[in-house]
């Protein structure tokens, strides 16, 4: 462990915890992408299924815990919740899944670690798994991009989350080339590759977070 | 062994 992955993991938890205190303090979830939510949902299932089988730590099995916890139950709030639903804008969150994360699973099929289509054991099957949730990760976001370029004024809490969230990805990267430095043989070209274009795809994001912040305007992104 | 270490990450 070291303090730009602790702080990464650290700056994801924060997001995660503006987005519940958004919607559980406020019930409002006006300006957030289920379908974003969703598909992280999805990348902490497929990527912590080997939870129970795989102990790394303390610290590790609890950060998992919490990933999966709270991105389940903010589905569960924005699907189910009888007020903060209501505020759950459909009609500007029309970005398909599907396109998403049929590429991935069928990229994750042909580019793993692995690469032994073969030997069709658990151990393979776990490996494809772990490989598409880092795909879908770096494209999770992209319903909830679209979405802030159709909801003209985002709240702060909104534009935070998704600052927190873009920020943690951009930590990890130090932690890898700080790990790839230190560690010897700590060469992982599919973690760094869905890592950066994850953290690409913030970059105008992160440009109007700043202008905003600095000229100290409403963040707006354009259409 | 190595591969435990790709996946001792969130």
């Amino acid at each position: 462990m070291n303090i730009f992955r602790l702080a990464g993991d650290m700056t994801h938890l924060l997001s995660v915890l503006v987005l519940l205190l958004k919607i559980h303090t406020i019930k409002s979830c006006a300006g957030i992408s289920l379908k974003t939510q969703e598909l992280y949902a999805v990348v902490f299932a497929t990527r912590y299924l080997d939870i129970f089988t795989s102990y790394i730590s303390p610290y590790n099995t609890m950060m998992k815990l919490i990933f999966l916890g709270s991105s389940f139950s903010i589905v569960w709030y924005m699907r189910y919740h009888k007020i903060v639903r209501r505020s759950y804008d459909k009609d500007q969150d029309t970005f398909r899944p599907y396109i998403l994360m049929l590429p991935c699973l069928i990229l994750a099929l042909l580019i793993n670690e692995k690469f032994t289509f073969k030997e069709i054991s658990t151990s393979f099957f776990l490996f494809v798994m772990w490989t598409f949730s880092l795909y879908l990760e770096a494209v999770a976001i992209l319903p909830q991009l679209v979405m802030l370029q159709r909801t003209r004024n985002i709240d702060n809490l909104t534009g935070q989350y998704v600052f927190l969230l873009g920020a943690y990805r951009a930590l990890y990267i130090l932690n890898w080339i700080y790990r790839y430095f230190t560690e010897e043989h700590f060469v992982h070209w599919i973690t760094w590759i869905s890592g950066l274009v994850q953290t690409l795809l913030y970059a105008d994001f992160f440009y109007y977070y700043f202008q905003s912040w600095k000229n100290n305007v409403k963040l707006q992104l354009p259409a | 062994e190595k591969e435990k270490d790709a996946h001792d990450e969130l």
